[in-house]
C-alpha cells in the first residue's frame, strides 16, 4: 500500500 | 531504486564508514562532534523504527543496520573507549544539542503526514537530520582547521543529500502522485546547511590548500 512505498528510502 | 539515491546511499555509507575508520585506526576524534554522532544516532533510532514491521529489501534491512550500527559505534567510541575519549575536544563542542532535539519534536507533533507514534518519530528524524549537522559545523569553526578526514566526512555526509534531491526529482517526474512535502523541504534545508562548506572545501581544493 501507500506506507511501504514512501518507506522505501532510507 | 535510481542511480540517484543509489549514489546517494554509497556516498551517506562512505561517509559514515570513513569517520568510524579514522577513529578506529588512529583511535583519535580530534576536530568531531559527539554530538552531531549522537543527533545522527537518534535520526537513525527513530526512522528505523520499521525495521522488524515492514521488510521492503534485503538491500534496505542492511542500509538500515549499517547507519544504525556505525551511528552507535561511533557515540561508544567517542564516550567510552579511554584513548579515544582522551581526544575527545570537550571544551569546544559546546553546542546545546538537546534544545535541537526538542524543537524538532515539537514540530514533528505539529506537522506531520499522519498523526500515528511512527510516523511523528519518521517526521522528528527528518527534521532532526537536516540540523545535525550545525554542532559539527560549528565546532569546524572554532577549531579552524581541519584533518581531511574529518573533511571528507562532512562533504560526503552533505553530497548524499544532494543526491537524495535529484533522486527526488526523478521519482516526481517518473512515479504518479510521488509528493513528499516534508521529506524535499528538510532535504533542501539540509543540504542548504552546508553550501558554505562546501564552498571553503572546493577553494581549499582548488588552490590545493589546508581547509581552514
Amino acid at each position: 500500500n501507500k506506507d511501504d512505498l514512501t518507506k522505501d528510502e532510507l | 531504486m535510481n542511480i540517484f539515491r543509489l549514489a546517494g546511499d554509497m556516498t551517506h555509507m562512505f561517509s559514515v564508514l570513513v569517520l568510524l575508520l579514522k577513529i578506529h585506526t588512529i583511535k583519535s576524534c580530534a576536530g568531531v562532534s559527539v554530538k552531531t554522532q549522537e543527533l545522527y544516532a537518534i535520526v537513525f533510532a527513530t526512522r528505523y523504527l520499521d525495521i522488524f514491521t515492514s521488510f521492503v529489501s534485503i538491500y534496505n534491512t542492511f542500509m538500515k543496520l549499517v547507519f544504525l550500527g556505525s551511528s552507535f559505534s561511533i557515540v561508544w567510541y567517542m564516550r567510552y573507549h579511554k584513548a579515544v575519549h582522551r581526544t575527545y575536544d570537550r571544551e569546544q563542542d559546546t553546542f546545546r544539542h538537546w534544545f535541537l532535539v526538542l524543537s524538532c519534536l515539537l514540530l514533528a507533533l505539529l506537522i506531520h503526514e499522519k498523526f500515528t507514534f511512527l510516523e511523528v518519530l519518521w517526521t522528528f528524524s527528518l527534521y532532526l537530520e537536516a540540523v545535525a549537522i550545525l554542532p559539527q559545523l560549528v565546532l569546524l569553526q572554532r577549531t579552524r582547521n581541519i584533518d581531511n578526514l574529518t573533511g571528507q566526512y562532512i562533504f560526503l555526509l552533505g553530497g548524499y543529500r544532494g543526491l537524495y534531491i535529484l533522486n527526488w526529482i526523478y521519482r516526481y517526474f517518473t512515479e504518479p502522485h510521488f509528493v513528499h512535502w516534508i521529506t524535499w523541504i528538510t532535504g533542501l534545508v539540509q543540504t542548504l546547511l552546508y553550501a558554505d562548506f562546501f564552498y571553503y572545501y572546493f577553494l581549499s581544493w582548488k588552490n590545493n590548500k589546508k581547509l581552514n
